[in-house]
């Protein structure tokens, strides 16, 4: 999985 | 969400309420460098826009409202109400050397050129170089004040134990990011020196100062 918006981090 | 990334938010927001308790209770922000702050506001707004277009979960979305709510009340008591203790002669970093070149990465490295995106990207380079000004400014007066050190080793005790979280996230969750985590890389780095000189003087209850 590849992060992308929406973001779960702060 | 682990107990690393539990954690490393808990001590960003450490980090945050230090510096504002310490510029409150002292009425001064001498020592503070006021564009480093004003960088990480510019941070949590270009970040946090997803305030507007999603919800993840009540701890993100209240944390978030915190961290920006902090931010600019600390930039507030620099620039406003304690502006006559705030020291712009030893504050002179070029803050335009980080955001132009930032500004200019994040268009051309991103995850998808989008401009939620695109600005998600330019706060994630941004922050990693955010402190220079403050660390620039304790290098050329060479000293900073106890409390002063605590807030930058939890702000960089946050980053650092997102690296932990990362590597937990990639082997439990298959998950990466490759723009946080070389960001992520690069900001913790910026700590170093700074974690050698906290933990061999201010635990040992010396003040660092640095060698003229």
């Amino acid at each position: 999985i590849v992060a992308k918006t929406p973001h779960d981090e702060l | 969400m682990n107990i690393f990334r539990l954690t490393g938010d808990l001590s960003h927001l450490a980090a945050i309420i230090i510096l504002l308790l310490k510029i409150w209770k002292t009425r001064s922000c001498a020592g503070i460098s006021g564009k480093s702050q004003l960088l990480f506001a510019l941070v949590f707004t270009t970040r946090y826009l997803d305030l507007f277009t999603s919800f993840i979960s009540l701890y993100n979305t209240s944390m978030k409202l915190i961290y920006v709510a902090c931010s600019y009340a600390t930039v507030y008591l620099i620039y406003m109400k304690f502006k006559a203790t705030y020291d712009g002669n030893h504050d002179t970093f070029r803050v335009e050397f980080l955001v132009v070149p930032v500004g200019g990465l994040s268009f051309l490295v991103n995850h998808d050129f989008s401009p939620l995106e695109i600005l998600w990207t330019f706060s994630i380079y941004l922050e990693s170089v955010a402190i220079l000004p403050q660390l620039f400014m304790i290098s050329k007066t060479g000293e900073a004040e106890t409390i002063t050190t605590h807030y930058l080793f939890f702000l960089g005790l946050y980053r650092a134990l997102y690296l932990i979280n990362w590597i937990w996230r990639y082997y439990f969750e298959g998950f990466f990011d490759l723009i946080a985590v070389v960001a992520g890389v690069v900001q913790t780095i910026l700590y170093c020196d700074f974690f050698y000189l906290y933990v061999t003087k201010v635990l040992k209850g010396k003040k660092l100062s640095l060698p003229a």
